[in-house]
């Protein structure tokens, strides 16, 4: 029937899309419970735009100089930050990013992981006067820690930087390709995790690290991955 | 030997058609992010003997013209097809609620020819 047509024309469509169903018709609830488009996917779409009309080079994403024609802002689906199991004074945030939304024939050409930290809003006076800083650390977890390990043996290094208190969100950006090509392979993706650890015995320290305004809802950290791939079916060469 | 042409205006002669392709309409409005809708176009027209320039014919084509024109029922006319496609960017939310910014190539008709 002509439905069962339509159908069929409209699996193969999405199939190209590279997904399997037709996506939740949720759109409007995601934009209420704010989440919104990242503002530089937004940039890159209106940018594409013009580069389309202006025939430039189209399997390259010019934002990040590598090859891809697929752009994914990843959930981090880590939970919210809380107290550290390991010390009194650290927030733990735990990481994870799906990569199995990704195709089995799509090269990974790029994951950068993004976080940004909401500092409760400091005076500029005292700002300037104490220069506070936190140390942040960034572990990728190599065993899941149900199996009885310590959690800190189930952890490696990746990162260790400090990070000024300022009144805005700071931002840190960090290349983990490598690391999320292991991911996408089945029972290999065990995430990351994130320690702030206060440097200083100062008891209204810690409270700098608190969010905003609670009642925003707003985490302490908000982390994404952005993932560039290139499904080579979909990016064939101009000189064919 | 003889053949007949029945005049072509220039309206049934094979180029690209404005075709606006509204996502609203194919319920994929609720998904997509962006665009709302574009401009994809489509081919359609005769491609009558003799082909002219600016109907984008290959050699194939010119002659397939040539064959139909003696033999119209045992040769079709060569067939309206688009020759230059562009791309396409796709704003959406997939089933893990990951935004996704994809680059489609071949979605937009900008030039037809016969083939």
């Amino acid at each position: 029937s002509p439905a069962e047509e339509m159908k069929s024309q409209e699996r193969l469509f999405l199939s190209a899309l590279g997904l399997s169903e037709r996506p939740r018709p949720a759109a409007a609830a995601r934009q209420a419970a704010g989440r919104r488009v990242p503002s530089a996917l937004w940039r890159m779409f209106r940018r594409s735009d013009g580069a389309e009309a202006g025939g430039s080079e189209p399997c390259t994403v010019n934002e990040y100089g590598v090859r891809g024609n697929i752009i994914r802002f990843v959930q981090d689906q880590g939970g919210s930050a809380g107290p550290s199991s390991s010390c009194d004074s650290c927030l733990e945030k735990q990481l994870f990013f799906n990569m199995s939304v990704l195709q089995p024939v799509e090269l990974l050409s790029l994951a950068q992981l993004e976080v940004t930290f909401h500092w409760k809003p400091l005076r500029p006076a005292e700002l300037l006067q104490n220069q506070r800083s936190v140390s942040v650390s960034l572990y990728r977890v190599i065993r899941s820690t149900l199996r009885g390990a310590s959690p800190q043996a189930n952890r490696r290094p990746l990162l260790s930087q400090t990070v000024k208190l300022q009144p805005g969100p700071t931002s840190l950006k960090m290349d983990l390709t490598a690391l999320a090509e292991g991911w996408r392979k089945p029972g290999r993706n065990y995430g990351l995790v994130l320690e702030l650890l206060a440097p200083s015995a100062d008891p209204s320290y810690s409270a700098n690290l608190l969010p905003v305004d609670p009642t925003l809802a707003l985490p302490l950290v908000r982390a994404s991955l952005v993932a560039v791939s290139l499904n080579p079916h979909q990016c064939r060469s101009r000189q064919r | 030997r003889s053949t007949f042409h029945a005049p072509l205006t220039p309206s049934s002669v094979c180029r690209a058609r404005r075709l606006y392709v509204d996502f609203r309409d194919v319920g994929w409005h609720d998904w997509i992010i962006a665009p709302q809708g574009y401009m994809a176009n489509y081919c359609h027209g005769e491609c009558p003997f003799p082909l002219s320039e600016s109907l984008n014919g290959t050699n194939h084509a010119i002659l397939q013209t040539l064959v139909h024109s003696l033999d119209p029922v045992g040769t079709p006319q060569p067939c309206c097809v688009p020759i230059r496609l562009s791309p396409v960017s796709m704003l959406y939310y997939d089933n893990n609620d990951n935004v996704v910014l994809r680059h489609y190539q071949d979605m937009v008709v900008d030039e037809c020819g016969c083939r």
